[in-house]
């Protein structure tokens, strides 16, 4: 080894002027582009910037930036195109009055091609309907749907298919296998000017993220991580207001005075809720009482998604007795929710125009998610009469929103929210049972 | 359209083996699902129950 480094001859050659004049090329050609880059980037932050103010000046709201999602070719294309306007379009034409003798054919074909049982319509007589608006939104004869006897149970909201279902932690919702979101992003985050209600999402969502080995499936149902860690965010943290108490904070060991125990005794009789406390089953305890801690033990955040294909009956139903104290409506995209895109395009129901019903049920936290998509841009809640999807004054009720949060010094949180009075005020929300109709998706 | 729900239900104590059981699928007292990926539903039609 000493010989052959001692001997070897080392010759110094020069490196080809043509070589390194072509890596200064490609090296000065790197720059300028990074450069270029760099400047437009800065020329449409200032443009925006002069655009925001002299919206401002005129006072006009901050116009927000469209969300461009990433995804195969169909998903870029779908992007481009004006879904809310094509929506309203869409709604628009399924308003014209269909001639009345191709009313009878045009419906059965209609429910043909898309699995319509027309025994369990309502109204016999097709000519009734005057559009397929009309047919598309039809009630059901009394008694095609009966309830779930168990009052323990959960049932589904709506006809349609299970997309998917299982238990959240970490503030993570799986889309579809292997397409996660945070609970922020689907009902929003909490926030501090709310009507006292916190949703599990904020103190979840801080947690650190799972990895995927942490995953595994128990049958159809999709278990994030095991259950020991759930311990830790369960309880107080995220839990809602009870039911006949204050908030959170000024619950404290307040006894009843003789006045809210009257009170309750009216609201009990308001309700009818004889009937759900005479099949409460083993706890004898009615719907509208929280469940003891003991009673209650541990608990876990559990979601399920349903999706209605065209053909189904579109009226949606309350799954349990609950009571609804908030309304967060996002005014976002209208793509399509079919099984295909839901799979191809991540965190789908996060872009899309929803409105998130926030409340509790005897267990604690409920929450109800209508999510619209491009044919059936409009959501309807019976008891919220305020509320419009899909609609031109939207944007400018949502801009309103962003408008007060800047007044009150708070990040705008991309939603607008209404609280719900109820028929008392201790309800503090409007009451639903179990099976009751809540509203429905309209055509456009 | 879809529908997305959320909620908070008992997890079920996890049962030991002395007691008999041997699979994580029973889990006595907490929630149980009663549905399966793809399946069909009808309004009322129980998903799942304590």
């Amino acid at each position: 080894l000493r010989s052959a480094l001692g001997q070897t001859k080392v010759e110094w050659k020069p490196i080809p002027v043509g070589l390194g004049i072509g890596f200064l090329g490609l090296l000065q050609l790197y720059r300028v582009q990074a450069r270029e880059k760099r400047r437009i980037e800065e020329e449409e932050v200032r443009t925006q910037e002069r655009e925001d103010d002299e919206s401002e000046k005129h006072g006009c709201p901050k116009k927000r930036k469209r969300i461009r999602p990433s995804g195969p070719w169909q998903v870029q294309i779908m992007s481009t195109l004006p879904l809310k306007a094509l929506s309203r379009l869409w709604g628009r034409f399924n308003e014209l009055t269909i001639p009345y003798y191709l009313r009878v054919p045009g419906f059965r074909l209609y429910s043909f091609i898309f699995g319509v049982n027309l025994d369990e319509v309502a109204e016999p007589d097709l000519h009734v309907y005057p559009n397929l608006a009309a047919f598309f939104y039809r009630t059901l004869k009394p008694g095609v749907r009966p309830i779930d006897p168990n009052p323990n149970s959960i049932v589904s909201p709506a006809d349609g298919k299970v997309i998917q279902f299982g238990t959240i932690e970490h503030g993570e919702v799986e889309q579809v296998k292997g397409v996660t979101y945070s609970l922020d992003a689907l009902l929003g985050s909490r926030r501090p000017s709310s009507s006292g209600i916190s949703t599990p999402t904020s103190e979840l969502a801080s947690r650190p993220s799972v990895s995927s080995q942490d995953r595994h499936s128990l049958g159809d149902e999709e278990v994030i991580r095991e259950d020991e860690e759930f311990a830790q965010v369960n309880g107080i943290s995220y839990t809602l207001p009870n039911l006949f108490s204050g908030p959170a904070k000024n619950r404290g060991d307040k006894k009843d005075t003789p006045k809210d125990q009257s009170t309750k005794s009216q609201l009990s009789s308001e309700l009818d809720v004889t009937a759900e406390l005479a099949r409460s089953g083993p706890t004898s305890q009615p719907w509208w009482a929280p469940a003891t801690s003991k009673e209650k033990g541990p608990t876990a955040l559990y979601y399920c998604v349903v999706y209605l294909a065209p053909g189904d009956y579109h009226r949606f139903h309350s799954p349990v007795s609950w009571v609804v104290e908030s309304r967060r409506h996002f005014a976002g995209e209208l793509y399509s929710v079919s099984p295909y895109l839901q799979r191809t395009l991540p965190g789908l129901f996060t872009l899309n125009e929803r409105v998130v019903l926030l409340g509790r049920w005897r267990w604690g936290f409920f929450s109800y998610t209508p999510v619209g998509a491009t044919n059936v841009g409009s959501i309807v809640v019976n008891f919220d009469r305020e509320l419009r999807t899909n609609s031109l004054t939207t944007d400018t009720a949502a801009d309103r929103a962003a408008e007060q949060a800047a007044n009150d010094g708070e990040p705008y949180s991309g939603f607008a929210e209404a609280t719900y009075e109820g028929a008392s005020a201790i309800l503090r929300g409007h009451a639903l049972t179990r099976g009751e109709e809540m509203g429905g998706f309209q055509l456009g | 359209s879809t529908i997305v729900l959320v909620f908070e239900a008992p997890k079920g104590r996890r049962p030991s083996f002395d007691e008999g059981f041997t699979g994580e699928e029973e889990r006595p007292g907490g929630w149980r699902w009663n549905i399966e990926k793809g399946q069909k539903l009808k309004v009322g039609q129980s998903i799942g129950h304590v």
